[in-house]
């Protein structure tokens, strides 16, 4: 099954 | 102070018709760059940034960096009363809690003012790092919206595989299959409506289609789009603004756990 990832463990706070 | 005057004023309308779908809420950034946005959707699984560069405008004062917090529904109800062909003048006074939106209509014989609240939001900005991308496809923006519009009849995720034969977009549902496949064209007519395929490495990612589609709200403001891809990426739907900048949304991957 395929898990939707987040935006935020690609990019981080800056 | 802050005082901002675009003359194709449709242009802000059919930004924010753009993105509100996405987003509730989100601070507006004002600099001498220009006016931009960085918001992600409540599920934190996209990002949009919105740059309109500060050249663009007819009239351009920003006297301090100024962050505007606004509700996108609340503001794209306001823009809707300007007419198509209105200028559209943004005006704030330094840590002041509203924003006046000002309507001109062409022939000056009607003008407008709506006010609106602002309000306080926590927003978290993140740094988007500089990427080299497997392959860069770039399509007519209506062609790319039917395909997530058809492809979402039919299931709820799309593959989208690049490779030397072209860019495929795949789904699946409890109804059957679907294959999209778009090969690199050229030798149009008009140059918006090519397909160019720039590829340095296959890539296949899959993505929800909800947000494909929520993206292509931003039709209007371009011909072409172009989707950046890198393995393991979120993707890049960049939709040009003329001359002014461009609204970029990002997408995380569906990953194979």
């Amino acid at each position: 099954v395929n898990q939707q990832r987040q935006i935020t463990s690609f990019f981080t706070k800056s | 102070m802050l005082e901002l005057r675009l003359v194709q004023g449709s242009l802000l309308k059919k930004v924010l018709e753009s993105i509100k779908e996405l987003v509730t809420d989100a601070n507006f950034d004002c600099s001498s760059t220009g006016f931009s946005l960085q918001a992600m959707d409540s599920s934190h699984v996209a990002l949009v940034a919105l740059l309109l560069r500060s050249e663009g405008f007819e009239h351009y004062r920003c006297d301090r960096n100024m962050s505007m917090g606004m509700n996108l529904n609340n503001m794209a109800k306001m823009l809707k009363c300007a007419g198509n062909d209105d200028i559209i003048t943004i005006k704030a006074d330094d840590g002041g809690d509203t924003v006046t939106f000002m309507f001109e209509s062409p022939t000056q014989d009607k003008i407008s003012d709506f006010e609106m609240k602002l309000m306080d939001i926590d927003s978290e900005h993140l740094g988007i790092p500089e990427a080299e991308y497997h392959a860069i496809v770039k399509m007519p923006s209506s062609e790319f919206a039917r395909i997530c519009r058809d492809l979402s009849s039919i299931g709820d995720t799309v593959v989208i595989s690049v490779t030397k034969e072209g860019v495929k977009f795949s789904t699946k549902g409890d109804i059957g299959s679907a294959n999209i496949v778009c090969r690199q064209n050229t030798s149009v007519d008009k140059p918006e409506e090519a397909t160019v395929i720039d590829m340095n490495e296959p890539v296949s990612l899959t993505f929800a289609l909800r947000y494909m589609n929520s993206f292509t709200k931003a039709t209007p403001l371009s011909n072409t789009v172009s989707i950046s891809l890198s393995n393991e990426l979120p993707v890049v739907v960049e939709y040009k603004i003329a001359e002014m900048g461009y609204v970029r949304f990002y997408l995380a991957p569906k990953i194979e756990e």
